[in-house]
């Protein structure tokens, strides 16, 4: 099964 | 202080159409250089961010960075006040709580007049990294619009698989699947043309819901470009004349 990803675990906080 | 003029409201208002569902409450980012706005929804799983240049603006005047947090809502309602080819000043004064909304009509002496009141925000900017997307598809935007759509009536997610010989859009539902393949075009100029550019074959799946919504910005520009990799998020983006607005969707991946 696929999850959804959060965009937090791709981008830093800047 | 801030001072903006729009030849028409109409654009403000197609921008919040797109914007809306995704997020409620924004830092609109003003700086000389012009209007900049990024936000992600609720889940942390779409990012939409927005520029309006300066000089696509009648009247632009900045004179340093200042944050007007909005409510959308209330700024949807206030725009709504307007008709679209209503020329449209922004103005605040720095330090200010309330941003000032002007519509004059085109072809008669009507101005109205509107104050929203402005609102702090905490908003967390992500820093997004400057990426070689190896596969990019660049197609009209009614047709994205449309495709998202149809499948969306089916299941919840849509593999999009980009290949040398088009980009396919599948999605499996529980009484139904669907696939649409869109070929690459051999004329790059027409309008209604599909260009592919790839390195390497491409295939992510997305939750098609939000693809609805950020299909949104159809109304503001004629072509729309995907950017796609393995496993990082889908930068959809639409350029028009004055900016442009671009999302970012999370990728589904498998444990």
């Amino acid at each position: 099964s696929l999850k959804q990803k959060s965009l937090k675990s791709f981008f830093s906080k800047g | 202080m801030l001072e903006a003029k729009l030849a028409e409201a109409g654009t403000l208002k197609k921008l919040l159409d797109a914007i809306k569902e995704l997020v409620t409450d924004a830092n609109f980012e003003c700086n000389e250089e012009g209007i900049n706005l990024q936000a992600m929804d609720n889940s942390h799983v779409a990012l939409v961010a927005v520029h309006l240049e300066a000089a696509g603006f009648k009247r632009y005047r900045c004179d340093r960075p200042m944050p007007l947090g909005v409510n959308l809502t209330s700024l949807t309602k206030v725009l709504k006040c307007a008709k679209d080819d209503d020329i449209t000043t922004l103005k605040a004064a720095d330090e200010a709580d309330v941003l000032n909304l002007v519509y004059e009509a085109k072809n008669s002496d009507r101005i109205a007049e509107y104050d929203m009141k402005l609102m702090d925000i905490d908003s967390d900017t992500l820093g997004i990294p400057d990426t070689e997307y190896d596969a990019r598809v660049t197609m009209p935007s009614a047709e994205f619009t449309r495709v998202v759509r149809d499948l969306s009536q089916l299941g919840e997610s849509v593999r999009i698989e980009v290949s040398k010989e088009g980009v396919r859009f599948a999605s499996e539902g529980e009484a139904a699947n669907g696939s649409v393949l869109m070929k690459q075009t051999d004329d790059d100029e027409d309008t209604q043309a599909i260009t592919i550019e790839m390195n390497q074959h491409v295939s992510l799946t997305f939750s098609l819901k939000y693809l609805v919504n950020f299909s949104k910005s159809a109304s503001l520009c004629p072509r729309v470009q995907l950017m796609m990799s393995n496993d990082v998020p889908l930068l959809v983006a639409y350029d028009f004349g004055q900016g442009y607005i671009r999302y970012y969707l999370a990728p589904k991946i498998g444990d």
